[in-house]
């Protein structure tokens, strides 16, 4: 365990907590895209089976634990408590376009042929584009509320702060997985845009509206 | 270098 491999796990916690709360006291989930929640949920549930097959530390399982249950809160709110505020007429990406060439190429581009092995490539590939429905439902509305810009700034930093863990395993452990470095790669690249008005302007106190 | 075969990151 490094710096920014603990930064970025507490950044991701960050993120879910951000945004579950925002729902729960506004009693509201609007402006969030329920679409890539359940790409989310779905992440956590395929790359986190391994949770019954191998122990790697108290801090590993109990984390792994928190993600899913509280990814599945997330969709539970939007899609059942809070549904009546769901955006679902902006929330309009079709998730299929995602998860099928993402299925596909964990099949052919994987690390080990194995039932897990696949499901873990899967949930990197489609964790590297779950964002997509929700950034393009703020591109859609054209603005996004400041809560959600905060729950989007800590959960790109994350994987952000990922890649400059890979950095400091590759030289000071010899530990590299290609494929998690170049989703990784993929996935901070589709927040760029992000970053770049969150810090022009969220940062300024302003809200996040895209130019027209 | 080398892909360990135990993923420890989350």
């Amino acid at each position: 365990m490094n710096i920014f491999r603990l930064v970025g796990d507490l950044s991701h916690l960050l993120a879910i907590f951000v945004l579950l709360l925002k729902i729960w006291k506004s009693r509201s989930c609007a402006g969030v895209s329920g679409k890539s929640q359940i790409l989310f949920a779905l992440v956590f549930i395929t790359r986190y089976l391994d949770l019954f097959t191998n122990f790697i530390s108290v801090y590993n399982s109990l984390m792994k634990v928190i993600f899913i249950a509280s990814t599945v809160a997330t969709v539970y709110l939007m899609y059942i408590k809070f549904k009546a505020t769901y955006d679902s007429n902006h929330d309009t990406f079709r998730i299929e376009f995602l998860v099928v060439p993402v299925g596909g190429l964990a099949f052919l581009v994987n690390h080990d042929f194995t039932p897990l092995e696949i499901l873990w490539t899967f949930s990197i590939y489609l964790e590297s584009v779950a964002i997509l429905p929700q950034l393009f439902m703020i591109s859609k509305t054209g603005e996004a509320e400041t809560i959600t810009s905060h729950y989007l700034f800590a959960l790109g930093s994350y994987r952000a702060l990922y890649l400059l863990n890979w950095i400091y395993r590759y030289y000071f452990e010899g530990y590299f997985d290609l494929i998690a470095v170049v989703a990784g790669c993929v996935q901070t690249i589709l927040y760029c845009d992000f970053f770049y008005l969150y810090i022009t302007k969220v940062m300024w106190g302003k809200k996040l509206s895209l130019p027209a | 270098r080398k892909t360990p075969e135990k993923k420890d990151e989350l």
